[in-house]
C-alpha cells in the first residue's frame, strides 16, 4: 500500500459526506446503497465513521460529472479514466468525482459502482495506490464478484488512523507472492498448451516468452466460477477444461462456460456421494483416462466410455508410490504427472510408476 | 509474426500518443508539447515507462511493448500512480 505523500489525513475522524447529484444509470436507492456499502468496509477496519448528510459542505462531497468539471482532472469520454477523489483536505479535500460518461451498474458488468466507489474513498481517506493486484487501492478496475478490502489495504488504511475499535481485529486476504518459498496451490491444470496455477481468487501463468509470472483474478476469465477451486483438469482431445469445487464442477472452452453447468460430481462421473469434494484431478492425455484424487484413495474415469472403471477406489499409495496422501493439485505435461503436496512438486512417470524428481511448487516460475 | 497484420504507422503513432498521455495523467511526465516523435526514446519517456512497468509488475524494457500496452489500455482511477 502507499500513503499520499505528505501523509494527509482527517484530524476529525468522525467525517460527513453528501452525494450532491446521481447518475441516471442506476435507481437512486442503488447509487445511496453503494456508496454506503463503500463507506462501511473502510469503517469496519477502522476508527473512522461516517455520516450522511443532505445539504450544505460535507467532509468527502460525491458527484457524477462528465468531461471538463473544473477541478483540473477532465475527465475523458467512456473509457480509460473512470473516477477520481482528493485527498483529505478543506474543500475540495476529499471529494469524489465519478465519470457520468461510463455505464455504472450493481452487478458484475461495466463499471460496477460499489467497486469504484470503495477504491476512491482509499483516496479520500488518504491512501494512494497500491502495487498490489489483489487490493482495491490498484489503480486499474478489476471486478471479482465480490467487493472487499484486502489485507494490504487494511495495513493501509491502519497505518493512517489506527486500528479498528472493533475487539476483533479485522483482516483480509492475501495476494499470492509467486516466489514465496511457502506458496502451495489450490489446483494446477493445463490449459491450451499453457499451465494454469490457481490460489484462493487468482490464477497465475508462466511462459516462455514473458519472463514476469502473470497474476490475476481468475473472474478475469471465468467470471462464473467461485473462489477457492479444489481441482482441475484439461480434457485435451474435447478442447474442455473443467474446475471442481465441493460437489459441483463447471466445464469451459477457453472462456466460454459449457451449457447446463454446474453440474453434480455424483451423478456425472459416478463419484459416490460419501465424497464430498475432489483433491485433485488430472486426465492422461494418451489413455483418456481420468484420475480423481480423494483423500488416500483415487478413482478412474475413462474419458471415452464416460464411466468409472470398475475396481476403484484403489489406494494411492499403492499406484503411485512416494507420492503418499491428500494431494493438492496435479497436472500432465509431455507425459509425466506433476503431483503437488503442500509446497512440495513431485514429477511422476505413470509409466514406470516412479518419482523422477522433486522441486519446490513454485519451481515453473523461475524465482 | 504473419499471423498479426504488422502495426501500421498510424497504429504505432496511435500507440505512441496513448503511451505519452498515459505518462503525462498518471507518471508525472512533464508535457513540452513537442512532437511525439521526437520523444519517443527520450531519457524522461524512458524512465517514466520505467516506472509504469515496475508499478505493474511488467518486464522493466523502458519500451512501449505489448504487454505494457495493453495494461495502459485498461480502464483506471483518474488519480496519478505517483506524487504530482
Amino acid at each position: 500500500f502507499v500513503l499520499t505523500p505528505g501523509n494527509p489525513q482527517w484530524k476529525d475522524t468522525n467525517l460527513t459526506y453528501r452525494i450532491e447529484n446521481y447518475t441516471p444509470d442506476l435507481p437512486r436507492a442503488d447509487v445511496d446503497h453503494a456508496i454506503e456499502n463503500a463507506f462501511q468496509l473502510w469503517s469496519n477496519v477502522s476508527p473512522l465513521t461516517f455520516t450522511k448528510v443532505f445539504e450544505g459542505q460535507a467532509d468527502i462531497m460525491i458527484s457524477f460529472v462528465r468531461g471538463d468539471h473544473h477541478d483540473n482532472s477532465p475527465f475523458d469520454g467512456p473509457g480509460g479514466n473512470l473516477a477520481h477523489a482528493f485527498q483529505p483536505g478543506p474543500g475540495i479535500g476529499g471529494d469524489a468525482h465519478f465519470d457520468e460518461d461510463e455505464r455504472w451498474t450493481n452487478n458484475y458488468l461495466e463499471y460496477n459502482l460499489y467497486r469504484v466507489a470503495a477504491h476512491e474513498l482509499g483516496h479520500s481517506l488518504g491512501l494512494s495506490h497500491s502495487t498490489d493486484i489483489g487490493a482495491l487501492m490498484y489503480p486499474n478496475y478489476i471486478f471479482s464478484g465480490d467487493v472487499q478490502l484486502s489485507q494490504d489495504d487494511i495495513s493501509g488504511i491502519q497505518a493512517i488512523y489506527g486500528p479498528s475499535p472493533n475487539p476483533i481485529q479485522p483482516t483480509g486476504p492475501q495476494t499470492p507472492q509467486t516466489c514465496d518459498n511457502k506458496l502451495t496451490f489450490d489446483a494446477v491444470t493445463t490449459i491450451r498448451g499453457e499451465v494454469m496455477f490457481f490460489k484462493d481468487r487468482f490464477y497465475m501463468r508462466a511462459n516462455s516468452f514473458y519472463p514476469e509470472v502473470e497474476l490475476n483474478f481468475i473472474s478475469v476469465f471465468w467470471p462464473h466460477l467461485p473462489n477457492g477451486l479444489q481441482a482441475a483438469y484439461e480434457v485435451v482431445d474435447r478442447d474442455e477444461i473443467r474446475f471442481f469445487k465441493g460437489n459441483k464442477y463447471w466445464a469451459f472452452q477457453g472462456m466460454k462456460m459449457l451449457h447446463g453447468y454446474p453440474k453434480n460430481i455424483h451423478r456425472s462421473f459416478g463419484i459416490p456421494t460419501t465424497v464430498k469434494s475432489i483433491d485433485a484431478a488430472v486426465s492422461d492425455e494418451n489413455t483418456g483416462k481420468t484420475y480423481f484424487f480423494v483423500a488416500k484413495k483415487y478413482w478412474r474415469y475413462d474419458e471415452y466410455k464416460q464411466s468409472m472403471d470398475a475396481g476403484y477406489p484403489k489406494m494411492i499409495a499403492d499406484d503411485f508410490p512416494g507420492i503418499g496422501n491428500k494431494v493438492d493439485a496435479v497436472f500432465q505435461k509431455d507425459g509425466f504427472f506433476y503431483f503437488f503436496l503442500g509446497t512440495r512438486q513431485y514429477k511422476f512417470d505413470p509409466k514406470t510408476k516412479r518419482i523422477l524428481s522433486l522441486q519446490k511448487a513454485n519451481s515453473w516460475f523461475k524465482c | 509474426s504473419h499471423s498479426f497484420p504488422a502495426a501500421t504507422s498510424e497504429t504505432q503513432e496511435q500507440d505512441e500518443e496513448m503511451v505519452q498521455k498515459y505518462l503525462e495523467n498518471y507518471y508525472n511526465l512533464k508535457s513540452d508539447g513537442k512532437q511525439i516523435e521526437r520523444r519517443r526514446n527520450s531519457g524522461p519517456v524512458v524512465e517514466k515507462l520505467k516506472q509504469m512497468q515496475e508499478f505493474f509488475g511488467l518486464e522493466v524494457t523502458g519500451k512501449p511493448d505489448a504487454e505494457t500496452l495493453n495494461k495502459m489500455k485498461e480502464p483506471r482511477c483518474g488519480v496519478p500512480d505517483v506524487a504530482q
